[in-house]
């Protein structure tokens, strides 16, 4: 999981 | 985004449909469980926090469009479900058939954010906190429709939808593993529970409702 945590699922 | 993701979403939007179709057409919500709908009222508002989050320094791609607009439907339509249950149908919900503890499910989701989580921020937690809570959201429905022993055909549509749209996020997680090197366990560990509570009931569904009769249990 990358450092900027990008949460692009609902 | 692949064709896992938005057909789950879409079936999730479906569920969402029927649900409000069975609540206008029957103007009854005997069967539903209001603890359920509670419960992932809570789980779209923790989870969506982000959308009052400014957006100005995100890079606006079709996605974030995609993904907002979703989120203010699944809120909004879960308020309205909401409303719909405790103010213009409340006449026809049955309390005494919807008896499932949810202080304990929103305590031991509180408790499991609190220690597992990415990072230990307000927003974080109350994300993970959702994504469990959203796992075992949907008991007091099951734990309504066992005590009931049977419903309504449309109503396990719905929740042949809210389950089945879970179970196709399963194939998307493996294609963005594969694809995209995409890791999220808790995401993962979470969603194969959510897709599992609902075994039993795609069993029965399977059994019973594809095949013209009424859903009732054995």
């Amino acid at each position: 999981r990358d450092e900027k945590n990008v949460k692009d699922e609902l | 985004m692949n064709v896992f993701r938005i057909s789950a979403d879409l079936l999730h939007l479906l569920s969402i449909f029927i649900l409000l179709l069975k609540m206008q057409k029957t103007r009854s919500v005997a069967g539903i469980s209001f603890k359920t709908q509670l419960l992932y009222t809570i789980v779209f508002i923790a989870r969506y926090l982000d959308l009052f989050e400014s957006h100005a320094e995100k890079s606006f791609e079709l996605v974030t469009l995609y993904n907002i607009v979703m989120k203010i439907i699944f809120i909004s339509s879960s308020v309205y479900t909401l409303y719909l249950m405790k103010k213009k149908f409340r006449a026809t919900y049955d309390p005494n058939t919807d008896t499932f503890r949810i202080e304990y499910l929103l305590a031991l989701c509180l408790f499991l954010a609190l220690m597992f989580n990415y990072r230990f921020t307000v927003m974080e937690v109350l994300w993970t906190f959702s994504i469990y809570l959203e796992a075992v959201a949907i008991l007091p429905q099951l734990f309504m429709l066992s005590r009931t022993g049977e419903a309504e055909t449309i109503t396990t549509h719905y929740l042949f939808a809210l389950g089945f749209y879970r179970a196709i996020y399963l194939l998307n997680w493996i294609w963005r593993f594969h694809m995209e090197d995409y890791v999220d366990w808790i995401v993962w560990i979470s969603g194969a529970v959510q897709t599992a509570l609902y075994s039993d009931f795609f069993y029965i569904y399977y059994k019973k409702v594809l095949h013209g009769e009424k859903f009732v249990l054995p």
